[in-house]
């Protein structure tokens, strides 16, 4: 991920991307095949990860997202993998 | 909410406490614990939350948790599943979604600082058991994490008041699954904080799927699981129990099969009832079996250059047997499976890498527990029970038309 004169916070570091694999926001299967990721996907991930924990969908490494990235949780996934989802029944306001 | 996809074909449910945390006030007497009745309470009033708004019964197994549909353990760290925990904060739970085995089992982390629903508070640093359980429970039930705000599947621990009310969102999802109960009326859940003493008949115990039939003798070629599947030297290997059948490289099975594997495998232990796995290793051509917990290193059928423990490759001292192991096509790499975890395993070092085991559901659509696995002609496929799914490596999951019947495409049945 291209770092630039981002604010250095805002690097999505190894553990983060690991986080963001761990939980289904990106393929876990990158974790076997070593594909890379581009920023776009990076943010993408970021943005639905913030969905899940109510906070704005910045897609950056914010205070609110890096508060988030503490909080304890469930260990299984967020997002079902692929296009397996049953979006049909989510109900969304 | 969303659906996991699987759900229990019943409604009546058995759960159980089978490890408690390691602290408890009975033997320690510090406030700060629970008392072990009060961890019951949590767990049964969590069950309450999800019956009341749906069909669902749930029994109690005070005497033998270990038989129960819903089994509940307080672990620390790595404890034989693809989910290891992480000290205290961060990773509180997790559940394994409704089915045999361990599908529906729930696991603490022994390593938070559990409190009764009424005590917990909003640092963190008091952890609402009844909260949680109620999450894990939606887990055990087939729900997935939902991104609806407040919901009780939120991924995230978030706080309840005291007189906790399963929101509308997780009252939608379970009665999806499990239908509404006539009587559920949308009225203030009774407060947590109330003891409610509900005394659950013991049941008579739900028998758990009886254990695989100790493995017959001679198998019948055409209505048999394979215990170990591999390609050596060009020809598919298939060993079950204390024989094996060998398929050439143009597809025939060989005739006269299946053979004594302690005819042709002669340095292999003598008194052996099965293989677990076995594989060709990439870097040299050696095979390698897995038998219990011990390795065996052939090169060709009959030179045996080394035997050991699976600990002594990194694996679980606990481990007591590995299903599969293969070489990759995708990267080349050795991997190993047990129950519901992998793990990758560097030859040059003789030992699985770091951040291993990983959960099996990195494979998706293949099942926990699997008999065997290999690489064919570029495929990968993986076995259980009868059945066989080959796997799209690119897409890392199964292929739609799978599973099919080993027999007909493997034995020509």
């Amino acid at each position: 991920v291209p770092s630039g004169d981002r604010d250095k916070r805002d690097i999505i570091d190894d553990r983060v991307q690991w986080y963001l694999m761990q939980y289904g926001y990106l393929p876990a299967s990158d974790m076997e095949t070593g594909n890379l990721r581009t920023e776009r996907q990076l943010r993408e991930a970021i943005k639905t990860m913030q969905r899940f924990g109510h906070i704005p969908m910045t897609g950056e490494l914010d205070a609110a997202t890096r508060r988030l990235l503490r909080t304890p949780r469930c260990s299984l996934p967020d997002v079902m993998p692929g296009e397996g989802n049953d979006f049909r029944i989510r109900v969304r306001r | 909410f969303v659906k996991q996809g699987k759900k229990w074909d019943k409604l009546n449910l058995t759960w159980g406490v089978r490890r408690y945390p390691t602290k408890m006030r009975d033997s320690t007497g510090d406030p700060e614990h629970m008392y072990r009745w009060e961890i019951q309470r949590e767990f049964r009033l969590a069950t309450e939350v999800w019956g009341r708004v749906s069909r669902l019964e749930f029994t109690e197994l005070e005497s033998k948790p270990e038989e129960a549909d819903i089994i509940i353990d307080f672990n620390t760290g790595y404890h034989g599943d693809g989910y290891p925990f992480d000290g205290q904060g961060r990773t509180l739970a997790h559940a394994f979604y409704p089915g045999h085995g361990i599908g529906g089992d729930m696991h603490f982390d022994d390593d938070e600082p559990w409190v009764q629903h009424q005590d917990s508070d909003n640092t963190w640093e008091r952890v609402s058991l009844f909260i949680t359980a109620a999450h894990e429970l939606g887990h055990a039930l087939g729900l997935y994490h939902s991104d609806v705000e407040g919901s009780l599947m939120s991924p995230y621990l978030i706080r309840f008041p005291s007189s906790f009310r399963l929101p509308q969102d997780d009252v939608r999802g379970i009665q999806e699954l499990y239908g509404v109960d006539e009587k559920y009326k949308e009225d203030p859940w009774p407060s947590t904080s109330t003891t409610t003493t509900t005394t659950t008949p013991r049941p008579a115990a739900t028998p758990r799927p009886p254990p695989r039939p100790p493995k017959s003798d001679k198998p019948d070629t055409c209505n048999t699981e394979y215990d170990a599947i591999s390609v050596i030297r060009r020809e598919i290997y298939i060993f079950k129990g204390k024989y094996f059948w060998r398929v050439d490289a143009q597809g025939n099975l060989l005739p006269n099969y299946p053979a004594k594997i302690n005819r042709f495998w002669s340095k292999l232990p003598k008194n052996l009832t099965h293989i677990d796995a076995v594989y060709e290793r990439m870097t040299d051509g050696k095979i390698v079996f897995f038998i219990g917990n011990k390795y065996y290193v052939c090169r060709g059928n009959q030179e045996l250059l080394k035997v050991g423990r699976l600990k002594n490759l990194g694996l679980p001292a606990t481990l007591k047997k590995i299903d599969a192991a293969f070489v990759w096509g995708y990267n080349g790499r050795t991997y190993l499976f047990a129950e519901t975890m992998y793990w990758r395993f560097d030859e040059a070092i003789q030992h699985v890498e770091l951040d291993y085991p990983r959960a099996m559901d990195m494979w998706r659509g293949v099942p926990y527990n699997i008999d065997s696995a290999f690489k064919h002609n570029g495929t990968t496929y993986f076995f259980q029970g009868k059945m066989f799914w080959e796997f799209d490596d690119f897409r890392m999951r199964v292929k739609p038309k799978s599973p099919a019947l080993s027999a007909p495409f493997w034995l020509g049945c």
